[in-house]
């Protein structure tokens, strides 16, 4: 049975389609397979992994609306390996539409329960809120994956993202907890970075990755060419964080 | 009267209320009377300004549900000539909240048009989301300014914010159109940022600023000072863009 982490920050730009796309590439990479469930209407992680508007037919907007299963939407991606449910604009309809649907909150948790015995790892990459199409991925995640820029606005979003965890996991997924906290964008050149990134792991403790993200030019320019960093330039500095971070969860998760 | 602006991209973490409190700052330092409206849940424009969450009782959430009027919730920020609607976190539960409304997308605009009388701009800060919340910001607002990332995920989603300043015209404001788009974050190292930038210009033209507002430290240092980056560092780079902004602004209304 796969295990399913939902990608999630409300805090806008701190990293999470890039951590999905890449942490996903990275577990393929060392045999794992994966599945990335693109959760956004803005789709960029469907278009980092170079998936056209003319092959998202059928995306995420018709799993959660019941329209199709997730085996209909499942398609591959160039990464042997990995494979992607995309996402386009028709999504940010979903959120009102559920609104006056029964177990509104379980439509994706149906869908993937159903498809998830051909993958070791289903990543969902959210949307910047905590809507309705974030509580899905939390009701359907057997945890969290937090990606945290090491900024000033991005610390103070946090409190409001445990506390919709615990309101999650008290309503509707009692086993939901923060897996780990990874951050993102961190430059050594800026003394901020430093700032935040003790600050976080003093409250969050052992909860916050050792593998640091850094921020790294060649991290945002792999989307331009629709491929994750790790295949646009394996060596830089980006990728082989992102390589760290998979050996560190797959270590984590052996000793849960 | 005042001219109500929607500080809007539904892409995260661009640059919006970073844009939102330093060009309100840059024209209240020009003698001009400025509000702003903090309609994103994360409050991040309130803890940029000095706003602690003590003194945030009445806020936006609590003007769109009709139980305060804007004179009730504006208040005063330590900048002579700026004051504020603050937000909290009670204002993620007004999207669900608001659906049954009558009404509902023009709540925001019933309240700003009251009050109105007493400032030269109104300046709203969006959240990272095409939802009620940015809907409500855009029925009130006479015109929209768009923070844009000189980053390639930035570039994907503009199409999605004009098509819905589009629909928002068609059915409920009639004036409303795309005033400017700002581009943040420019690193002049970085040929991403480069590409972007043509790319944008090339495409909208003279709707793109001239101003171009650089990625610099002292920018993302100024809020955990609870200061606009005017205030914390006038000689930055980051500073004298936004001055530049906003006499770029003031000079482009005069013209229409
Ligand atoms: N380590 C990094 N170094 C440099 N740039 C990065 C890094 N990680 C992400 N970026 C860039 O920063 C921007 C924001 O990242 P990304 O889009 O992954 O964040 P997000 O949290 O998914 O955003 P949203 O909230 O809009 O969904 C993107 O343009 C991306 O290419
Ligand atoms: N010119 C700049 N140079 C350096 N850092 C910047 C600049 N502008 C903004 N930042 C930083 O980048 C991050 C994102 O900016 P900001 O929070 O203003 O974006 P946003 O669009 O309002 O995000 P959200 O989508 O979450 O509302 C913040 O940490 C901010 O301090
Ligand atoms: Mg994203
Ligand atoms: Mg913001």
């Amino acid at each position: 049975k796969a295990r399913v982490l939902a990608i999630a920050n409300q805090k806008g730009g701190v990293g999470k389609t890039t951590t999905a796309i890449n942490l996903a590439t990275a577990l393929a990479a060392i045999q794992k397979r994966a599945l990335i469930i693109d959760l956004d209407p803005q789709g960029n992680a469907s278009t980092g992994l170079g998936l056209g508007q003319e092959v998202r037919a059928i995306n995420t907007y018709h799993v959660l609306m019941g329209e199709a299963s997730l085996q209909d939407a499942i398609q591959p991606t160039d990464i042997p390996g990995l494979d992607i449910v995309s996402s386009g604009m028709d999504l940010s309809a979903a959120e009102i539409e559920m609104i006056d649907v029964e177990r509104r909150e379980y439509a994706l948790r149906d869908a993937v329960r159903a498809a998830t015995d051909d993958y070791d790892y289903v990543l969902i990459d959210c949307p910047p809120a905590l809507g309705l199409l974030t509580v899905n991925a939390l009701v359907a995640a057997d945890a969290v994956l937090v990606p945290l820029q090491c900024e000033f606005f991005a610390l103070e979003g946090i409190s409001h993202l445990t506390k919709t965890v615990e309101r999650i996991k008290g309503r509707f997924n009692p086993g939901l907890h923060i897996q780990g906290i990874v951050l993102t964008m961190y430059d050594k050149r800026n003394n901020l970075s430093d700032q935040v990134a003790n600050d976080v792991r003093e409250y969050f403790g052992d909860t916050v990755y050792k593998t640091v993200i850094p921020r790294n030019v060649r991290v945002s320019e792999a989307p331009s060419h629709g491929r994750p960093v790790l295949i646009y330039d394996i060596n830089c500095a980006g990728a082989q964080a992102y390589l760290h971070l998979a050996s560190e969860l797959i270590h984590q998760e052996r000793q849960m």
